[in-house]
């Protein structure tokens, strides 16, 4: 039996809200420590993985573990249907074909109950090593996300250069190109706006922008975002919950 | 996408 509760529907919607356009049909791990999902999209470029722990929810119950196969875009639909300041509370048995989603207004005294369809998704779970990153960056997401939209608009493809003290992303397409640097430094007063940078080894790497454009809808979850960067192995772009994350695995462009 | 490895390069399943 799972009971996850969640004390606002807002942050459940938010969630599914940062990944629901790249990838459209998950598994949903329930375990007894928190639910985990992960997801490749169709050009199988990029890879999707959401971990949301027991302290995201304000009472969570799992006796067994269960797998919801769900399609995003008809939870979507659902998830619209609730008030942001609702309490949402996800109910499955053991051996399930549908989630229950009850939602409730405790001020009202208003409950909306749904039930939605489950799928039988034949999807692999791929193995994440933990990988030794040569970049580690951490900045302000709607900075991020901005440079990214901005840049997408001149080319296909982003340039994220790193040496020791310097970030630069750069687009040079058609109609021209672009390039933006920023420099570490740390906001005492607003440690959020910090930009903060560990650099073991310089990287120069180039990124599909759709896929970037898909990356930054996380941006939702998180004041800021935690990008990792690797010349050898797909980078990470992680989004924290207050416990858990959502991160998106991508594999660099081979430089032409 | 020309030059654009797919992930399950550097993933392989659990």
């Amino acid at each position: 039996m799972l009971e996850a509760k969640f004390e606002e529907a807002s942050l459940f919607k938010r969630i599914i809200d940062g990944f629901k356009d790249c990838v459209q049909l998950v598994n949903f791990q329930c375990k007894e420590d928190g639910i985990i999902a992960q997801a490749v999209d169709d050009s199988r470029v990029l890879l999707v993985s959401l971990e949301i722990g027991i302290e995201a929810f304000q009472n969570y119950r799992c006796d067994h573990p269960v797998t919801l196969g769900i399609d995003l875009t008809s939870l979507s639909k659902i998830l619209r249907c609730g008030n942001n300041t609702d309490n949402l509370t996800l109910i499955a048995d053991d051996t399930p074909d549908s989630v229950l989603l009850l939602f409730e207004d405790t001020k009202k005294d208003r409950i909306a109950e749904y039930s939605l369809k489950l799928m039988d998704i034949d999807a692999e779970f791929l193995k994440i090593e933990d990988l030794a990153y040569d970049c580690t960056l951490k900045m302000p997401s709607p900075e991020f996300s901005k440079i990214v939209r901005d840049l997408s608009q001149l080319s296909d493809s982003i340039n994220i250069m790193i040496t020791k003290e310097t970030i630069k992303f750069v687009a040079d397409g058609d109609i021209g190109s672009g390039s933006v640097i920023l420099k570490p430094f740390v906001n005492m007063d607003k440690p959020q706006e910090s930009i903060n940078l560990n650099m073991d080894q310089p990287v120069d790497l180039t990124f599909g922008s759709k896929y970037l454009l898909d990356i930054v809808k996380g941006s939702a979850l998180s004041d800021n975002v935690g990008v990792r960067l690797s010349s050898e192995a797909p980078a990470l772009f992680q989004f924290d919950l207050k416990s858990g994350y959502l991160q998106f695995f991508l594999a660099p462009k081979f430089n032409d | 996408m020309a030059g654009q490895p797919t992930i399950s390069r550097f993933f392989k399943p659990a």
